[in-house]
């Protein structure tokens, strides 16, 4: 079965899998122990080290390998996390388990352009006007129109001395806005990137004036868990990678791109448009009868036909022309016995170079335009009552 | 009546020679 086709072949709308999009993916964190090493971690070694990657590969959890940051006994002490997801997701929820206690604060940001800027998705601490200048987190979501990042309540420390950082994008957007038909909501849930900042531990209530942290701490943590939906807007249903090894979008409908953004070079003849589960909005082939290689799409026709065709065919070969290569260059006429696809279908007019007034005939007929007493469809003979003179301007007079 | 095609060799092209098509 087709996931973005249905039975009869017609388009329909597809996304791929809910995964684990941190899976797999390199984390950069800007702190990690055991360089140089001491008697809890040595990078060099395997057996004590505790490396970002632990973050993201997938290890039982009976008995986690968890990453650790380097110990922490002055400001700064935040930390930084980074997950590049290769390409754009469109994120479900986020979650990051700790092997200790939890950080007292710490904020969720996203990137939309492969890290070049950030926005955050949310924060946590339990003094959120102290860490980050916010009220913590209306009970029942944000009370504009559209999704934004709230403050909630720090991860709690569990019996066993570790704790789970969670957020889900439902969190941060007002109940009743759905994906399809919300591009405030597809713009919200887009990342191509995540970062946690952990920006204070959660013994810094226990820090002295001056910054530095009574007892020297780490954080730890394991399972950093991006749960999204390769982002292909509606016209694909998994992502692969590609020559490259860049993970990108397998699009149907007509469209292309790493999510399915644009559509192909010859499927032009509407505007692009993201699937819905309603409308699958595939990207339409122009309709060039099989003469052209390239289209453009053109608003103002598009507009012009109730927003049902607007490509126009670009460089129509087979000595075709128009907007669809659907009637015969100058100089050219139908041939009735082919069909309008056929190589074939434009005959050269063949206009005698004495007999005809002109090179151009008529382009459903062929009829040349014909001299004074000259006839036949390419004007080559005398009409009846008429005898070739030895005058190339008037090559038929009458006879006497 | 089929009249013949136009025979190219009986014009006269003197006064014409811009006009003569190249064969």
């Amino acid at each position: 079965a087709d996931p973005c086709h249905d039975e009869g072949g017609a388009p329909r709308g597809c996304v791929p899998g809910l995964v684990n999009a941190a899976l797999g993916r390199e984390v950069l964190a800007s702190s990690t122990c055991g360089r140089p090493a001491n008697r809890a971690c040595d990078a060099s070694d395997p057996r004590r080290a505790h490396p970002a990657t632990l973050l993201t590969s997938a290890g039982g959890t009976a008995s986690p390998l968890c990453w650790r940051s380097d110990l922490l006994q002055r400001a700064p002490l935040n930390v930084t996390l980074t997950v590049p997801l290769g390409k754009a997701f469109e994120l479900v929820f986020v979650s990051l388990r700790f092997c200790s206690t939890p950080p007292a604060s710490a904020a969720l940001l996203k990137s939309q352009d492969h890290g070049r800027s950030w926005t955050p998705l949310g924060f946590f601490s339990s003094h959120c006007g102290l860490d980050y200048g916010r009220l913590p987190a209306p009970a029942d979501g944000p009370a504009g129109p559209g999704p934004e990042a709230l403050c909630f309540p720090a991860p709690q420390t569990h019996p066993d001395g570790g704790g789970l950082l969670a957020f889900s994008v439902q969190d941060g957007s007002p109940p009743g806005l759905d994906l399809d038909n919300s591009p405030v909501l597809q713009d919200w849930v887009t990342a191509t990137d995540i970062r946690i900042l952990l920006t204070r531990p959660a013994m810094l209530e226990d820090a002295r004036d001056d910054g530095e942290v009574t007892v020297p701490y780490s954080y730890s943590a394991t399972e950093l868990q991006v749960g999204g939906r390769c982002k292909c807007n509606g016209h694909a249903s998994r992502c692969l990678l590609d020559t490259q090894g860049h993970l990108t979008c397998d699009c149907r409908h007509g469209t292309e791109g790493p999510d399915c953004s644009r559509c192909k070079p010859f499927y032009c003849d509407r505007p692009w448009q993201r699937a819905t589960a309603q409308e699958a909005h595939a990207c339409l082939a122009c309709s060039c009868n099989g003469h052209a290689r390239r289209c453009r799409f053109n608003m103002e026709l598009y507009r012009l036909s109730g927003r049902r065709s607007g490509g126009v065919c670009l460089n129509c070969r087979h000595n075709t022309a128009g907007r669809h290569c659907h009637y015969c260059r100058e100089g050219f006429y139908r041939d009735p016995g082919r069909a309008l696809s056929d190589r074939r279908a434009c005959r050269a007019c063949d206009c005698h170079p004495v007999g005809a007034a002109g090179k151009t005939c008529n382009q459903t007929t062929g009829q040349c335009p014909c001299k004074d007493g000259v006839t036949g469809l390419t004007c080559n003979r005398c009409a009846p009552g008429f005898q070739q003179s030895r005058s190339p301007v008037a090559p038929c007079v009458k006879t006497p | 009546e089929v009249m013949p095609t136009l025979d190219m060799a009986l014009f006269d092209w003197t006064d014409y020679e811009d006009l003569k098509p190249e064969v």
